[in-house]
């Protein structure tokens, strides 16, 4: 554990708190994507697999449990709870363009064959693009709310502060690299460089996320 | 699983 894996962590868990603070103040979900939260339920499950087989710390299963729990119950808030207030007809990237690929490339990139690594594979690729379908959408609606705005930076600092990580474990830990990790990470990454310029240029400066039309 | 740098992350 370092700095930097701690405060992406911690990122990523604020960023799931800042959403249900966002759904739960608003008493809606507008503005969030459906899709995108179906596909990290998804991610966290096809990933966390070896929960229960292979015991890395009490953190490490805490993280998991809580990342499973919560963005299932976020998907119970947007299907249920807050149905009327989540337009489907704005959430409309087409998810199996990602789901395909992706199990593509864990069928061709992965550390040993077998059905725990290859779903392991597809869970580092899924997370790489799983945003899109909520990016999209913002691109669609051109604005955001402030909060959601919030939501995607801590989301995006999260995958940010995985790379000082890596390269601080490259150095620490006898040379070791993780190719599938550190490759789907830096794609992750760079899909949000156009989010956080409007964010640091408008949001953080106390204009509303617009972009140009 | 194998013992990757990724495999010990969330």
């Amino acid at each position: 554990m370092n700095i930097f894996r701690l405060l992406g962590d911690l990122s990523h868990l604020a960023s799931i708190l800042i959403l249900l603070h966002k759904i739960q103040t608003t008493r809606s979900c507008r503005g969030i994507s459906f899709k995108t939260q179906a596909l990290y339920v998804t991610v966290f499950v096809t990933r966390y697999l070896d929960i229960f087989t292979d015991w890395v710390s009490l953190y490490n299963f805490t993280m998991k449990i809580f990342f499973i729990a919560s963005t299932c119950y976020i998907l119970y808030l947007m299907k249920m709870k807050y149905r009327p207030t989540h337009d489907p007809s704005i959430d409309t990237f087409r998810v199996e363009y990602l789901l395909g690929p992706c199990a593509l490339l864990a069928l061709l990139f992965h550390y040993r064959f077998t059905v725990l690594e290859v779903l392991w594979s597809f869970s580092i690729f899924l997370e790489s693009v799983a945003i899109l379908p909520q990016l999209f959408m913002l691109q669609r609606t051109g604005e955001a709310e402030t909060i959601t705005t919030h939501y995607l930076a801590a989301l995006g600092a999260y995958r940010a502060l995985y790379i000082p990580n890596w390269i601080y474990r490259y150095f620490t830990e006898s040379g070791q690299i993780d190719p599938i990790a550190v490759t789907a990470g830096l794609v992750q990454t760079a899909l949000y460089l156009d989010f956080f310029y409007v964010y640091f240029t408008k949001v953080l400066q106390g204009q509303k996320f617009e972009l140009p039309a | 699983s194998t013992d990757s740098v990724g495999h010990d992350e969330l």
